[in-house]
């Protein structure tokens, strides 16, 4: 394991931990897109199923499970224990736009077709877009608090590491996945335009809100 | 490399 790859799990998981932590906190999940939740929890559900079938290590298996549990809390949170401040009317992204394409697209371009290739490969098309109900909410609104640009920012930056992990062993091993190469070099383009702001406004002390 | 998955990546 390199350090693009270590550092990429950390801030992936510090993100999820922000955003709880914010939901917690101030008790309202207000500014949050549950959507964007549900397919994050919908990505890892589809993507660990090889908890089941495939051992690596204590690490890998405690972080899958980490992940699952943090992102179910989250959906939780929102639609069940803080439902009420829950910002239904501005989290209006159709999903069945991200979800067709990207389960047509997993059944045409695979590694190979069995059952649980296609639904990695299903969740890594569908990560790399699962953010665009969040982002088109904020656009919405035009604005976002701080700390939910915080959670956005550890995000984007474990999109970046794990680009980074990529060439890394493709530098070292020659190893590559084109399915999440293609992917990556995707999601982490979406974070562009935010990270952008991010520097410009949020960590100058100014509130992230568009013109 | 014929084998894809499993990953190590989360």
């Amino acid at each position: 394991m390199n350090i693009f790859r270590i550092l990429g799990d950390v801030s992936h998981l510090l993100a999820m931990i922000i955003l709880l932590v914010k939901i917690w906190r101030s008790k309202s999940c207000a500014g949050i897109s549950g959507k964007s939740q549900v397919l994050f929890a919908i990505v890892f559900t589809s993507r660990y199923l090889d908890l089941f079938t495939n051992f690596f290590s204590i690490y890998n298996t405690v972080m899958k499970f980490v992940f699952l549990m943090c992102a179910y809390i989250t959906v939780y949170l929102i639609y069940g224990k803080f439902r009420k401040t829950f910002d239904n009317e501005n989290d209006s992204f159709r999903l069945e736009f991200l979800l067709i394409p990207v389960t047509g697209l997993s059944f045409l371009e695979n590694q190979s077709f069995t059952p649980l290739e296609i639904l990695w490969t299903f969740s890594i098309y569908l990560e790399s877009v699962a953010i665009l109900p969040q982002l088109f909410m904020i656009s919405k609104t035009g604005e976002a608090e701080t700390i939910t640009t915080h959670y956005l920012f550890f995000l984007g930056l474990y999109h970046a590491l794990y680009l980074a992990n990529w060439i890394w062993r493709y530098q070292t091993e020659n190893y590559y996945d084109q399915i999440a190469v293609v992917s990556g070099v995707v999601q982490t383009i979406f974070y562009c335009d935010f990270f952008y702001l991010y520097v410009t406004k949020v960590l100058k002390g100014k509130k992230l809100s568009l013109p | 490399h014929a084998l894809h998955l499993p990953h190590d990546e989360l």
